[in-house]
């Protein structure tokens, strides 16, 4: 998926999340040079899966439907007033986007930390099909050493999502890519 | 006798520091007036005038004591004393004494206060309605983060162009889908969440794909992997983006495009992302001959920062800029995506294009940590964010408490929601979606699954009965 944060002077706060579902989607290309995506992938089918779980029926194929999705573009605002934090989340990687969203949350809204060090902090995900938990290369080997010393089975993996991310506090904004990513930019207006 | 009078006022202005008039001209009491206009005439008020101001003539040169003195036969000391003095000029009234030339020049002053408060009241009301309802006076700060540095500027450069935050969001996305062809596109979907700080107000604009009508399950399920064109939903992209402008754009939609559709002619860097993408794709062979054309270039893949233009995407851009989304929902395009996907197996048609429709929704929402959290509602998975958030709040997660404690309290929550979004879907084709869905956001659906979660060792087995997310080989 690809993420654009945008935090403007205006005081809105906007973020998208889009995707062609696989890296270049279905691979039709058509002569004015659209990649056509393959979303139909994210509907559940009947007989796929070879593991325990059964399809879901809520997110079967029908014309005109939209499959479900794991785009989530998260917005944090003050409860109550208008002063206090204000954040905007994206993240790419299909369903490791809504476990590292929230990790990315428990850390700034629970530990403080600040945005740039909430997004660098490894992150993990648990495989409920398969089972496994899987953990990027930024997170601890000590954390690692726990789990599977209480049995869990542990797949590293270099990256699972990238999370970018905005943050205003008042009148001071910042936008901060994930470091993971070599490519994405944070810029401000000073 | 005039003479006289004359000369008496001089020379007692010559040597008195005050005004002599300021002495002289104590208000006339109103009885004083009626007695000179009636019975004494104005012969005998003329009279005790003269023989008052030769009084104060006659007295000491020193003008303190002179004007203390004067005072003093002026003014009784009290009420009972005034009418004793038969003698003295002063009698008493039981009439106001300003009540009566005076009050004009009161109603005068009471005109200009109003004035004055009615002037300051709608200045500082019209103030107060421009801070919140006005454009803002002062440009201060903006952020924008995407994928690609080329398109962050992009957005940087809308915001600088007064565009609104909605319109760099328009541009970056749209120079994303160039730069990064492989994670998005026009030929793609997506959902974009605008929050206004100020209203307090919060959008989702839903523009993910669609099935198309034709759509078989079991042709898919037996084809998908020979008849790639079976896998192409409705694309969303450009309708998405047009319905977001309509709604918060500023500048031109055909300016927003224009300055994409530059990025595409003028050219750009091969992004490290891209390079990886087109490499782990390298080896297959079922894309069409044009994908190979421009990724794969002499069989060879594109390497990271090798200088691109893609100025069909650039004409693309021109074109809907110019005659807007129907030229991509009801044209050539169209004719020619349809012609595509039809090469590869699919079953796009035309009906699938004009029926396609973007979703305006509000977002689902907890408070977390006194924050609001907002996110897009099914089929988006935000609810199973909002449930993961309100199991965590109930944990005491603190820098205080055992690491091992928060691992699995952390992993166990996400294994729940992430079993619990595997039960979420499109709401418009089943209703029932959106009971569960308020079920699963509720506190006190968190409060039993976090008892769950805490009262088994870790890792303990699902609580919650889960659905296939994946389909195919991914």
């Amino acid at each position: 998926a690809s993420q654009v944060l945008v935090m403007g002077p205006d005081d809105y706060i906007v973020a998208v999340v889009s995707s062609l579902n696989r890296p270049f989607g279905s691979g039709i290309m058509t002569p004015s040079g659209i990649l056509l995506n393959s979303q139909m992938l994210d509907f559940s089918w009947m007989n796929e899966t070879e593991d325990h779980s059964s399809p879901s029926l809520m997110n079967s194929i029908q014309p005109g439907k939209r499959p479900l999705s794991f785009l989530l573009p998260t917005v944090v605002r003050p409860s109550e007033g208008m002063c206090g934090t204000y954040l905007c989340l994206g993240a790419n990687g299909g369903d490791k986007a809504l476990s590292s969203i929230t990790q990315v949350l428990v850390n700034v809204l629970t530990y403080n930390k600040n945005l740039s060090e909430s997004l660098s902090l490894g992150r993990l995900h648990p495989q409920i099909q398969s089972n496994i938990l899987e953990v990027d290369s930024e997170f601890p080997e000590e954390d690692i050493n726990y789990f599977t010393s209480i049995g869990q089975q542990v797949n590293k993996v270099e990256v699972l999502s990238l999370v970018h991310g905005a943050r205003r506090t008042n009148n001071f904004i910042i936008g901060v890519k994930d470091p993971r990513s070599m490519d994405a930019a944070g810029a401000t207006i000073l | 006798a005039a003479e006289k009078e004359a000369s008496q006022q001089s020379s007692l202005g010559a040597y008195s520091p005050v005004d002599y008039m300021s002495i002289t001209s104590f208000p006339r009491l109103p009885e004083e007036e009626a007695a000179v206009a009636g019975g004494g005439g104005s012969e005998s008020c003329l009279r005790s005038r003269k023989e008052e101001d030769a009084f104060l003539g006659e007295q000491e040169t020193d003008p303190d004591s002179f004007l203390k003195s004067a005072r003093l036969q002026r003014l009784p000391s009290s009420s009972s004393e005034m009418g004793s003095q038969d003698g003295s000029p002063l009698q008493e009234t039981t009439k106001d004494p300003f009540s009566g030339d005076c009050s004009c020049r009161q109603d005068g002053l009471t005109v200009i206060i109003t004035a004055c408060l009615t002037f300051a009241t709608g200045v500082t009301v019209a103030l107060i309605m421009q801070i919140y309802f006005g454009d803002p006076q002062i440009f201060h700060q903006g952020a924008v983060v995407t994928d690609a540095a080329r398109c962050t500027a992009l957005g940087i450069e809308v915001l600088n162009k007064q565009g609104s935050s909605v319109d760099a969001a328009i541009a970056s996305a749209l120079c994303s889908g160039i730069l990064n062809p492989h994670t998005a596109g026009l030929g793609g979907g997506g959902v974009m969440l605008v929050h206004d700080i100020r209203k307090n107000e919060s959008r989702v604009i839903d523009f993910q794909e669609t099935a198309p009508f034709n759509i078989q399950e079991e042709g898919l399920r037996k084809a998908w992997e020979t008849k790639p064109g079976l896998l192409v939903g409705v694309p969303g992209m450009a309708k998405g983006l047009h319905e977001a402008h309509l709604s918060y754009g500023r500048l031109p939609w055909r300016q927003l495009l224009g300055l994409a559709a530059d990025v595409a002619q003028d050219g750009f860097n091969v992004t490290h992302d891209l390079a990886m993408a087109i490499k782990d794709v390298k080896e297959q062979h079922n894309y069409s001959d044009r994908f190979k054309e421009i990724f794969l270039p002499d069989g060879q893949p594109l390497l990271p920062g090798m200088f691109m233009r893609r100025p069909d995407l650039a004409a693309l851009l021109h074109l809907l800029g110019s005659g807007g989304v129907s030229a991509f929902y009801s044209g050539n395009v169209t004719q020619e995506i349809i012609s595509e996907v039809l090469k590869y197996g699919g079953t796009l048609s035309e009906e699938d294009f004009s029926n396609y429709t973007v979703l305006v929704d509000n977002p689902v929402h907890t408070i977390y940590q006194g924050h609001l959290v907002l996110s897009p509602s099914p089929p988006h998975v935000g609810p199973a964010l909002i449930t993961a958030l309100n199991i965590l709040e109930g944990f005491n997660i603190t820098s205080q408490v055992a690491r091992d404690n928060i691992l699995h309290w952390i992993t166990e929550t996400l294994k729940v929601v992430l079993a619990l979004a595997s039960s979420l879907g499109d709401p418009f084709y089943n209703a029932s979606i959106s009971h569960s869905v308020e079920d699963m956001m509720s506190k006190s659906k968190a409060n039993f699954l976090r008892q769950q979660i805490d009262s088994q060792p870790y890792p303990s087995e699902l609580h919650i009965p889960h659905f296939s997310m994946e389909s195919g080989p991914s």
